[in-house]
């Protein structure tokens, strides 16, 4: 554990959190993409299946357990208890076109064929572009709520900041998890475009971001 | 390196 690390599971949550709270105090989903939170809970639950095989440690298992709840939460909110809200008719991402190419990858770039091994990886490169129908949505319909961005800038940061922690543990432990790495480093391509609309709109405007 | 059905990160 270092702090990059830490601070990068901080700020997942956060997101995570800040995402929840939106929800549930304006008792609205508008905006949000369940398509992706259906996808982050997917992610979650694929990867953390090692719940029941191996013990990292009770910090690792307490946070598997929290991101694993929340995200069912999420999803449970936008589908369930606040659907009436949901923006059905702008979340049109097709999310097949990201699962099949994401489960042909894990069953051919993996470190062991194994079920376990191939889920984990599924989770890894689905996790990778699990938020771009979000990022659809707000450019299809060409805004997005401030507290929305939020909530992507501290997905993105989270992102940024485990690269962060691989660089460190590279140098200082001779960690190098390759496909963790480089899905990474392409998922926090992704926000980079965001973090410059987020910078010049929402912190120096105020409100709703919109796009030119 | 990486050690299979060990990952230790979130």
């Amino acid at each position: 554990m270092n702090i990059f690390r830490l601070a990068g599971d901080v700020s997942h949550l956060v997101a995570i959190i800040i995402l929840l709270l939106k929800i549930w105090r304006s008792k609205s989903c508008a905006g949000i993409s369940g398509k992706s939170q259906v996808l982050f809970a997917l992610v979650f639950s694929t990867r953390y299946l090692d719940l029941f095989t191996v013990f990292v440690s009770v910090y690792n298992v307490v946070m598997k357990v929290v991101f694993l709840a929340l995200s069912y939460a999420t999803v449970y909110l936008i589908y369930m208890r606040f659907r009436n809200s949901y923006d059905s008719e702008n979340d049109t991402f097709r999310v097949e076109f990201l699962l099949v190419p994401v489960i042909g990858l894990s069953f051919l770039e993996n470190y062991a064929f194994t079920p376990l091994e191939i889920l984990w990886t599924f989770s890894i490169f689905l996790e990778a572009v699990a938020i771009m129908p979000q990022l659809f949505m707000i450019t299809k319909t060409g805004e997005a709520e401030s507290i929305t961005t939020h909530y992507l800038f501290f997905l993105g940061l989270y992102r940024a900041l485990y690269i962060a922690n691989w660089v460190w543990r590279y140098h200082m432990e001779g960690f190098f998890d390759q496909i963790a790495v480089v899905s990474g480093v392409v998922q926090t391509i992704f926000y980079c475009d965001f973090f410059y609309l987020y910078v010049t709109r929402v912190l120096r405007g105020k409100g709703k971001m919109s796009l030119p | 390196g990486m050690k299979v059905e060990e990952h230790d990160e979130l």
